[in-house]
């Protein structure tokens, strides 16, 4: 009677290291601040939201390193599976920050957008797809551990041409992997499918993901928009 | 890698983001 119980006890021993490190390392929100003097036009909510995203993006590359085994990645591997997908952890942020909302997308505390706002943006499209996402997490009632753990797995699985040592990549999938399998078993014993079933929606976010850097690419090459250096850099190294 | 300077430079740093 004592091994499924040492069983229970490691495998929980297990699941608890990722996921709490992975809790500890989550970046506090940021606020969009936007410009009060400026008035409200697509412009100043573009504006407002480039400038967003290139302060979120220094906070993730933060983050990033603190992912178990992604800083023994080279430095260039570490590059390549951000520059796939730093768009994917954004839009990830964004849709978990929105799940106490009706159809509202809380891109920061200070800056929620409805549906008339992302009209008035020019955003309807994306945000409408953002919200499918939304949508589809309430349904599945996603905690914050699994928000940590999916979105540790889609920076790890964004699927770069450029990795060096595909070996060194598929051994940290294998982990975070693991570690959710373990926290499902664990916490949703009920469900035996839960883990695959969040895995299967990481498609609709390399989907929404890869409009999303369509759309701020059109943006950027009209230049009506200021835009940051980092969110321009990692924009053109999706082009 | 030239290109991706800004990227470079927040993963090597291991202590603060450089300032922007």
């Amino acid at each position: 009677s004592g091994l499924p119980q040492k069983k229970t006890f490691f495998v929980d021993a297990v699941e608890n290291k990722v996921v709490s490190l992975l809790l500890v390392a989550e970046p506090e929100s940021i606020f969009a601040m936007p410009d009060p003097t400026v008035p409200e036009s697509d412009i100043k909510a573009l504006t407002t939201l480039c400038d967003l995203a290139d302060r979120e993006l220094v906070v993730n590359i933060g983050w990033a390193k603190h992912i178990p085994g992604f800083p023994t990645l080279s430095l260039a591997d570490q590059m390549s599976l951000l520059q796939s997908g730093w768009m994917e952890i954004l839009i990830l942020r964004v849709v978990f920050r929105s799940l106490t909302m009706e159809d509202k997308l809380v891109y920061a505390e200070d800056y929620i957008m409805d549906e008339e706002q992302s009209k008035l943006a020019g955003l309807f499209d994306l945000n409408n797809a953002i919200l499918q996402l939304v949508k589809k997490y309430k349904s599945m009632g996603l905690e914050k551990e699994e928000f940590v753990l999916l979105k540790a797995i889609a920076l790890a699985n964004s699927d770069s041409m450029q990795i060096e040592d595909s070996e060194a990549v598929q051994r940290l999938q294998d982990v975070l992997h693991g570690a959710l399998q373990d926290y499902e078993a664990a916490h949703h014993p009920e469900d035996c499918r839960r883990a695959g079933k969040l895995i299967m929606t990481l498609p609709l976010l390399r989907q929404t993901a890869a409009r999303a850097v369509q759309h701020f690419c059109s943006i950027k090459q009209d230049g009506r928009v200021p835009m940051h250096k980092l969110f321009l850099e990692l924009l053109e190294a999706k082009v | 890698k030239e290109k991706h300077k800004i990227l470079h430079q927040l993963l090597q740093n291991s202590t603060s983001p450089v300032d922007l």
